[in-house]
């Protein structure tokens, strides 16, 4: 999901 | 990683080298608000205890153990080494308030019902309104030292840029988290009325006044 690929943001 | 994103880190990392510059540099606490700094540590220790099981990359493990300990040593030299400075009489918002209704709605509105999400998505909502304690202490006190006002802007810009990482992550790479996005506008508009202050005043080499 979208939130996945947000986990690489501080 | 984009320019965007690298630059508010950058913002947010130097709004945290100011802060402790400040408090070790002259040796106080005035005008900084304990309140709002035990709220980024909350924010920091829930959003990153994926430290333990996600390696994303070194700078991000980094860029994690320094905000980590920074807020933790901000709290350290205000409630303890520093205590003494600490404006205890006008920090005095009232943070169950903010942590009460983060928590709640990260039970509600989330990505996952997950523990780890659950808290990541309370750190989220939490850093919306950690500055308000801060900003409540400044509209108390009717001003703020100058290098304080620096902070604040590095703090306040570091969200702002991270919206327009958003916008160049839904273009470039087609994906958003609206959580996040939404959270971050919040956080960011709270900074408003003190960015314009800053930029007209603190900028001209005057002291941040606020109406009384």
């Amino acid at each position: 999901g979208t939130r996945e690929k947000s986990k690489d943001e501080l | 990683m984009n320019i965007f994103r690298l630059l508010g880190d950058l913002s947010h990392l130097l709004a945290i080298i100011i802060l402790l510059v400040k408090i070790w540099k002259t040796r106080s606490c005035a005008g900084i608000s304990g309140k709002s700094q035990i709220l980024f540590a909350v924010v920091y220790t829930s959003r990153y205890l994926d430290l333990i099981n996600a390696f994303i990359s070194p700078y991000n493990t980094i860029m994690k153990i320094v905000f980590l300990a920074a807020s933790y040593g901000t709290i350290y030299l205000m409630y303890m080494k520093f205590k003494a400075t600490y404006d205890v009489n006008h920090d005095t918002f009232r943070i169950e308030f903010l942590i009460a209704p983060a928590a709640v709605l990260a039970l509600i509105v989330n990505h996952a019902f997950e523990p780890l999400e659950i808290l990541w998505t309370f750190s989220i909502y939490l850093e919306s309104v950690a500055i308000l304690p801060q900003l409540f202490l400044v509209s108390k006190t009717g001003e703020a030292e100058s290098i304080t006002s620096h902070y604040l802007f590095m703090l306040g810009s570091y969200r702002a840029l991270y919206i327009f990482n958003w916008i160049y992550r839904y273009y470039a790479e087609n994906h958003y988290d609206l959580i996040a996005i939404v959270a971050g506008i919040v956080q960011t508009v709270l900074y408003c009325d003190f960015f314009y202050l800053y930029i007209t005043k603190v900028l001209k080499g005057k002291k941040l006044q606020l109406p009384a």
